[in-house]
């Protein structure tokens, strides 16, 4: 069934479908960190989510269709936030801590041993407190985390050829479903019409914060790299050069 | 090729 043709119920039944399974750090935590350990465990966990992440993009219903560059261009351009969104979720029930991991769970007072990162985990850590105080369902999460693949790269490409119009197209569509899915996952909770509008703004206007974390957070870790405090290779080398370069 | 390439173009398992 092509996306357009299935119901929000259906859409979303799919997409909670795709979601990624629970990853282990699986290191040998050498407590207390150094400036230097900490990013390593962050970065080799961003690297094995990041392989992930590309699983559960193309499951969502029509992002294979799109073109190749588009696919490319959203997920380079969005790949921080997806992250950040991921940790979040875990983090919900959870206060002042970070859940990056199962086996890897951090307090506020730990991003002290890395230079600047203190600033993103409050940053991380505030959004989360929204998202508990707004009671995130779990239908609405896998709803935002889509949105935030598809509208990622929205406003900074002008498609030129029919090719491009045509993803464009079909990438403004894609939207139009995942929208539908969260108006609808936000009207089984038994609100008001008038609470369930105050509810998907809020829920959206949460995205900008988060891509205002992300930003934060790729200016760090690429000052990180700069100084040789961390080991940046394979995709998340090549993620992290698409916002640098 | 890029991996980001190599993971988008492989046919899932």
């Amino acid at each position: 069934v092509h996306h357009s043709a299935m119901s929000p119920e259906e859409f979303i039944s799919r997409i909670m479908e795709a979601e990624p399974p629970e990853i282990y750090l699986m290191e040998d935590m050498n407590k207390p960190f150094t400036e230097s350990s900490m990013m390593m465990s962050l970065t080799n966990l961003a690297d094995k989510e990041l392989v992930l992440m590309i699983s559960w993009a193309k499951k969502i219903p029509g992002f294979v269709e799109l073109s190749l560059a588009d696919q490319i261009h959203l997920l380079k351009c969005c790949w921080l936030e997806i992250l950040m969104l991921g940790l979040m979720w875990r983090s919900v029930d959870h206060p002042g801590k970070l859940i990056f991991s199962p086996d890897f769970k951090l307090n506020r007072e730990e991003g002290q041993c890395v230079e600047g990162i203190m600033e993103i985990f409050d940053m991380l850590l505030a959004a989360t407190s929204r998202f508990r105080e707004l009671k995130l369902q779990r239908e609405e999460y896998v709803c935002l985390k889509a949105m935030i693949l598809l509208n990622s790269y929205l406003c900074t490409n002008s498609p030129e050829t029919a090719e491009e119009l045509e993803s464009r197209n079909k990438l403004l569509r894609l939207l139009d479903s995942v929208i539908d899915a969260l108006v609808w996952a936000i009207s089984k909770l038994g609100l008001t019409t008038q609470q369930q509008t105050l509810r998907l703004g809020h829920l959206t206007m949460l995205l900008s914060h988060i891509r205002h974390v992300s930003n934060k957070g790729m200016d760090h870790l690429s000052t990180m790299k700069r100084k040789n405090v961390v080991l940046v290779y394979d995709l998340l080398l090549e993620m992290l050069d698409a916002n640098t370069t | 090729h890029t991996k980001l390439l190599q993971l988008l173009t492989t046919k899932p398992e």
